[in-house]
């Protein structure tokens, strides 16, 4: 007789944890230290404060001879977080902020809660926060019932907050191998600091050195600014639950206030093709009528591209600065694309190439790819990432009299949306949804023929000398 | 004012269904079948019945230029499901009978509602669900809320069933590219029969062609057993839910019962060890306990591997009348390895060399591999597959004289185990767990070993002639 059940959210996390990005040791600890990264620089971001992190890494014990037992904390300053939802914050699988329309790197609503499973199941340690919230500051002790999927609060304690601190600070243990997760997590700071030179993080390892990737400026990009959806990415469920939502609201006015870009002229022509009264009660719609009016606006080619304002990209002047100081080449070409908009999802794609100077040809005959989406760099799976296919199998790298997997180049990618199209939970490489393909590719092809100008004309200067 | 709330888990798919394996229009239809097929398979396969799957697909429309409405419909004589379940096997995400220690192709619990969730939200219409189970026979009209994750049944019959058919048939529509997705569902069934010869699998086109995969046949393999969890594959998770279910036990008895491969001395010696007594109530043991019995279970040396038995490989007689049969090769060697286990898990690497005859060298210069996993056909994503890494970067080709990305060679590989480390929920490649890769890079230089005698005994032969 079979055994039918349902599971919930962490348990199925916790049965399938290589699908988050916790396949062994050291992707585990690697996975841990990036998502409470980005959950920190999410949060100074999202309201305009300069970033200030810390992140320490101690070795507690040993759990066998590859793997250590790491203590993990980071404080940031980054605002906190009300406190009626902290335990679910940080103990509730799918539970979070970042479900809304807007570029961030968090998307999910699961990372951080990965990352403290994956320390409870492998230390029984409880997860330690720390939260100054406006006027006050919160301490919790948590662990998560997996089978529940709910977070058990072992301790609550509040107090007063002079200083007005407001941030997040999260503590605790896993199971890493910390000897050969410490390199991958060093690159993975590093790059960061790289497009994001307006924040401070420092590393302190498991020997007490301090690391630290200082700001080398106070200015931070335009935040981006949530948006509606935009008619081409909808669909009937989608649909249903604006209607849902909308009841009331006469049919006109439904399509300009919950589309992107839906002005009343075109949609009074939406609604003229589909033969709906303009002033028809949203409520009222029949499910057929609301499938029609699904096809129309996926299909109708009168609505302006996605407004780019919307997204915050690294923008050119900072890319070329933080290329400088981390690769310091002898010629560099960076350029920050016009937006775009795949299935709805409006995207900005960033490209640049850097030559020479400090950079050494890549000793395994494979290019060198900095891999970024929504400013997080991506280190791993390259293989089946959309960037790695321009590179390596659509770029005529001939025509520019450059070879990346021999010649002493540098090649930076970054796709800001929406929406990033990741194959995986662990964010580890983007789709190669066909608009982004084509943007990274002529992008490519733009600072190529720069970066190829700049090599032959420096050639024939260098003839010249010699005559 | 930041908005948090928590998503159903049928909501986090429909949001990210990129990570199910639903890219785009070809993907999408792709997968949907793929997924149909398993469920079939694994019914019959595990109640021991000959599987008799047809598959029907037919265009009810056009979406636009590229996409198709296709309906989707299979049935299958794999024993029904019994119908107070039928509405969360179709209808709730994260709901199914494959959450046991057991090998099938089935493991989330959410391939064949995802498959359907896709038809959903791009057709709007109902899944079809027929089954005849034990006397009856049940017919199931269901949609999913999606907020909710569950099933909303618009109809329910019951009849009477004469002929005593026990099996299921689905059908529902879903929008895909039909024309490019037909050659890769072709291929995925032309693979999947290759494995599983008693099967007779029959895929109806849109044109209304039979194309039919007859059993060559009447043997099935022996079927997979259920097991308990290996000490070397728990945490502290796994080993407090195990408490929680055996309170009243004593100790000793928890051990030999609980988990595989642990006899009443080996549970003595682990028990002194700890100092623990073998007639302890285990409602007693203290959180303290739980975590120090966990780490001595994790690092005993003492234990017998998983036992083989339990697991169900192709076995080398069927893998080599299933490569004869398609491939047509002049010269073949398979080898079926001998168990071994990864995290406490038992797996099986079966793997297999075709050379000349009917197969012609690879057209891109890029090495055939035809990878499965628990008989799973694997078709996309292979850059970052195991098996890739082996063929590719692993394998020294020189030393056998052979080039697969040259030379007249298709390359087989099969895992089978009670759980495959997919890296994502599509099912698309495997993680390269330390002992699978050592596995199938010993398998395969033996089956290399075996290829290149032949053919240099075969040179040999031809060069005496000539003389
Ligand atoms: N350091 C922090 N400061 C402020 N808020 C935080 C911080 N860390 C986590 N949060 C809050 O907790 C929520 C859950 O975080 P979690 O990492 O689990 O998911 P996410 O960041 O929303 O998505 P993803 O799974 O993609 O990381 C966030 O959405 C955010 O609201
Ligand atoms: N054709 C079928 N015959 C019998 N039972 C079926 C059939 N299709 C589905 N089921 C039942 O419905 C359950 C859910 O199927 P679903 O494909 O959603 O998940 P799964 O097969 O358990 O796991 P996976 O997500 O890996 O496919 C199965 O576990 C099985 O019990
Ligand atoms: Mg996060
Ligand atoms: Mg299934």
């Amino acid at each position: 007789e079979e055994k039918f059940k349902e599971i919930s959210p962490a348990d199925f996390f916790y049965r399938n944890r290589d699908i988050a990005g916790f396949s062994n040791p050291v992707r585990a600890l690697y996975t841990a230290v990036r998502e409470l990264v980005e959950n920190s620089l999410d949060a100074c971001e999202t309201r305009g404060i300069l970033p200030d992190i810390i992140l320490f890494l101690t070795i507690e014990g040993q759990a066998d001879s590859e793997r250590n037992i790491v203590r993990i904390r980071i404080a940031d300053n980054g605002g906190g977080i009300p406190p009626e939802h902290i335990p679910n914050a940080f103990g509730k699988i799918l539970f979070g902020s970042k479900y809304t329309l807007i570029q961030s790197r968090g998307t999910f609503g699961l990372g951080g809660k990965m990352a403290y499973l994956y320390g409870q199941i492998t230390t029984n340690n409880p997860l330690e926060i720390t939260v100054g919230y406006r006027k006050r500051i919160y301490f919790f002790k948590i662990m998560i019932d997996i089978k529940k999927n709910a977070p058990i609060v072992l301790e609550r304690e509040e107090k007063s907050n002079p200083k007005k601190w407001n941030g997040t600070i999260v503590s605790f243990t896993l199971e890493g191998d910390y000897f050969r997760a410490f390199p991958k997590i060093l690159e993975y700071i590093k790059l960061s600091a790289l497009v994001a030179p307006y924040a401070n993080i420092t590393l302190v390892d498991a020997y007490g050195r301090l690391i630290r990737f200082s700001r080398s400026t106070g200015q931070m990009p335009n935040p981006p600014k949530e948006t509606l959806p935009h008619p081409h990415g909808v669909d009937v469920e989608m649909v249903k639950r604006l209607v849902e939502e909308n009841r009331k609201r006469s049919l006109i006015s439904f399509l300009t206030r919950s589309f992107h870009r839906v002005g009343k002229e075109t949609a009074s022509r939406i609604l003229e093709q589909l033969n709906l009264s303009p002033n028809t009660v949203v409520g009222e719609l029949g499910l057929d009528e609301i499938v029609r009016l699904t096809q129309a606006l996926k299909n109708y080619n009168g609505f302006l591209p996605p407004d780019a304002s919307i997204l915050s990209p690294i923008g050119e002047t900072l890319l070329k600065e933080g290329i400088k100081k981390e690769l310091e080449p002898e010629v560099l070409a960076v350029e920050s694309r016009k937006p775009q908009a795949y299935s709805g999802h409006p995207f900005i794609v960033e490209v640049g190439i850097a030559y020479g100077g400090k950079i050494t040809p890549p000793e395994d005959g494979n290019a060198i790819i900095y891999r970024y989406a929504n400013r997080i760099p991506l280190l791993y799976d390259e293989a089946n990432d959309v960037s790695y296919k321009v590179v390596n199998k659509l770029m005529n790298w001939k025509r520019y009299r450059m070879d990346p997997r021999t010649d002493p180049v540098r090649i930076i990618v970054h796709i800001c949306s929406t929406k990033i199209p990741y194959k995986t939970v662990g964010k580890e490489y983007v789709a190669d949804r066909p608009e982004i393909e084509r943007e990274i590719l002529n992008g490519l092809r733009n600072v190529s023929r720069e970066i190829s100008f700049y090599l032959s004309r420096k050639k024939s200067m260098e003839r010249e000398k010699r005559r």
